[in-house]
């Protein structure tokens, strides 16, 4: 049986609200670590990895592993229902065929339940683990959400270059280009604020700037967003949880 | 011009 209880609405409604546009049928895996799930786009190019740890719950027990089917755009209904600074409960037995949303409203002792039918849904489960990656970018979600919303009205793809002093994104359209360079740098005063670049090789790689946008909606969820590019491989944008993470898996644009 | 590989194509199912 599962039974996962988050303090605030908030934090599950911002959860699903960051990937909610990009894939609409989602497993979600519980056990005694917490909720986790995967999801590719209808496009195969991104792919949805979210892990939401049992210190992220105010209460959690789930003694037997359950899968729970989901249809997103479904849930999300559901979770419009409630308010952000309601508990919010889910509870499922050992076999569902729904799952239970319960909102729990402490000052005003209001209780509200919702059922979600659960699916079937068939998906392979992709080994995303064990990547290594040439260069690794951790700088603010909001500022990197800036420069891709930015960059995304010259082009339909954003360049990424990075160096060992720069990170350079470059977008080149038919009504001109830009681009927008950040240096890495430590803010003592506001960590969170700080950009810093791991370098061990040099990456120049070009992502849709559709997908990017699919992204920057984690940007609620964590003050920093974290990317790892390699050469010819997928790159990983993470937005941390206080237990767990979002990550996007987008495979790069090649040349034919 | 540019294509873009499926994500399949770099993790194989787990």
């Amino acid at each position: 049986m599962l039974e996962g209880k988050f303090e605030e609405a908030s934090l599950f409604k911002r959860i699903i609200d960051s990937f909610k546009d990009c894939v609409q049928l989602v497993n979600f895996n519980c056990n005694e670590h917490g909720i986790a799930a995967q999801a590719v786009d209808d496009s195969r190019v991104l792919l949805v990895s979210l892990s939401i740890g049992t210190e992220s719950f105010q209460e959690f027990r789930c003694d037997r592993g359950v899968t729970l089917g989901v249809d997103l755009s479904s849930l999300s209904k559901i979770l419009r229902c409630g308010n952000n600074n309601d508990n919010l409960t889910l509870i499922a037995d050992d076999t569902p065929d729904s799952v239970l949303l319960l909102f729990e409203d402490t000052k005003k002792d209001r209780i509200s339940e919702y059922s979600l039918k659960l699916m079937d849904i068939d998906a392979d489960f992709l080994d995303i683990e064990g990547m290594e990656y040439d260069t690794v970018i951790t700088m603010p979600s909001a500022e990197f959400a800036k420069v891709v919303r930015d960059l995304n009205q010259l082009s339909d793809s954003l360049n990424i270059l990075v160096t060992k002093d720069t990170v350079k994104f470059v977008a080149e359209g038919d009504i001109g280009s830009g681009s927008v360079i950040v240096k890495p740098h430590t803010d003592m005063d506001k960590p969170q604020e700080s950009v810093k670049v791991e370098l061990d090789k040099p990456v120049d790689l070009t992502f849709g700037s559709k997908y990017l946008l699919d992204i920057i909606k984690g940007a609620g969820l964590s003050d920093q967003i974290t990317i790892k590019l390699s050469a010819e491989t997928p790159a990983l944008f993470e937005f941390s949880l206080q237990s767990g993470y979002l990550q996007f898996f987008l495979a790069p644009k090649f040349n034919e | 011009m540019s294509y873009q590989p499926a994500i399949s194509k770099f993790f194989k199912p787990n």
